[in-house]
């Protein structure tokens, strides 16, 4: 159980703040909007209304007690965000995580001190386009630059079909790892088991490979 | 290569039309906001200067031709994309996917014609915290309700033992599918397979089960 601060609590810093609490984590949270304080502060340890630009409140706070602070701060004011970000890196807290509203903005942000940046906006946005290019494509996580983990829906023609005479890993490059049905997930799948046209597969290939399946009717 | 429309061009919707361009995918863009359409004029294959909740600007538009139409009007407007939703669902549009700013918003864009409602700053946050909370979790995917499949650095306390000796799916509850290291993935790594500090490992199990590797020191 650790302690953590959100400096900036929009839409994006106040569910990281509840995120956090959910996973039993004491939080404090900073914002100069004494309405975003209020939603929150029934909901957190402390929520604490002040502008985290202004160095001498900015003391007071004594960010230097946490071991991860994030920086929610959003298009409002990329500026604050900058400046906050600066600050905590003086403040020596060691792990400073701040949200981008851009590239030039995260480059920004990395040189004044930030350990790791997050675009929200981005990030969902080119989710959502990799799912919609790919209608049989679950969902997906990247394993390292050229493999990828996928949840594909079983392509039709498979219907019926058991995984060895389909010779899935010859033919199309990739292992299928485990396979989802209603009564539940089951990992590394017998090669004689009969798939069904409504499994979803998971799957382990290039991208490539990941992504011929996906267009298989 | 199918066809897309993006009404709401901020930098979510942005993103979601420079990510399905990407994927080879022909793409319109709505937006009243000159300089929104200007930023992504030479990159979409046409980007309409237009207020999508002006009816016969919306019939103009002809977005019954798409397949699948996005919403990306956030915070400015709630009532904007709310009466957008309405008018593509009229339209007939076959599949819409709305950005929502509340679970309230969700409910009213669902109930108004959303196949999908998406809300890119609580995903975000959510994934953020929960990628907080234990440090070992790289990546997570859910699979169903109760199984969780995720990338774990491996537990200190493992290095040098074997997967076999390990017992690690009766000890610990979960499959290890996969096996990540500088030289590669291994999927279904085999039993006698040493583990290293710097691996990291890909399991599934429920989501208790994953939570208390990811807490191994
Ligand atoms: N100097 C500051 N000190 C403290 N809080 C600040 C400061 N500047 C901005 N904030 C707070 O940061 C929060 C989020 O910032 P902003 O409104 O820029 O983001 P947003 O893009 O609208 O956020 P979201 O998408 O998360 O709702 C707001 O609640 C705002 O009050
Ligand atoms: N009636 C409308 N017709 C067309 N476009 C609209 C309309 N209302 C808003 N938009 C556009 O939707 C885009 C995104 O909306 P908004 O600014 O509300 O979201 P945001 O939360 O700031 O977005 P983001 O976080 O994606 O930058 C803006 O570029 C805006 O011009």
């Amino acid at each position: 159980q650790r302690e953590y601060a959100v400096v900036g609590a929009g839409r994006f810093g106040k569910f990281v703040a509840l995120g956090l609490v959910r996973q039993g984590h004491s939080v404090m949270v900073v914002d100069n909007d004494p309405m975003a304080i209020e939603a929150l502060a029934g909901d957190v340890d402390a929520a604490i209304r002040a502008d985290a630009t202004d160095e001498r409140a900015f003391r007071e706070l004594r960010l230097d007690r946490f071991g991860c602070v994030i920086v929610g701060i959003g298009a409002e004011s990329m500026q604050a965000s900058i400046l906050v970000t600066a600050l905590l890196k003086q403040q020596g807290v060691p792990r400073i995580i701040s949200r981008a509203i851009s590239t030039l903005h995260g480059r920004v942000l990395r040189a004044v001190g930030a350990d790791e940046v997050v675009n929200p906006e981005r990030e969902m946005g080119e989710r959502l386009a990799a799912r919609l290019s790919q209608p049989n494509l679950v969902d997906q996580l990247p394993l390292d630059d050229d493999t990828l983990l996928a949840e594909i829906g079983c392509p039709e023609v498979w219907h019926g079909k058991t995984l060895v005479s389909l010779d899935v890993r010859k033919r199309f490059g990739v292992s299928v790892v485990a396979l989802r049905r209603n009564d539940g997930v089951t990992t590394n799948p017998e090669p004689s088991e009969a798939l069904r046209s409504d499994d979803v597969l998971v799957v382990v290939g290039t991208k490539d490979a990941v992504r011929r399946i996906g267009s298989l009717a």
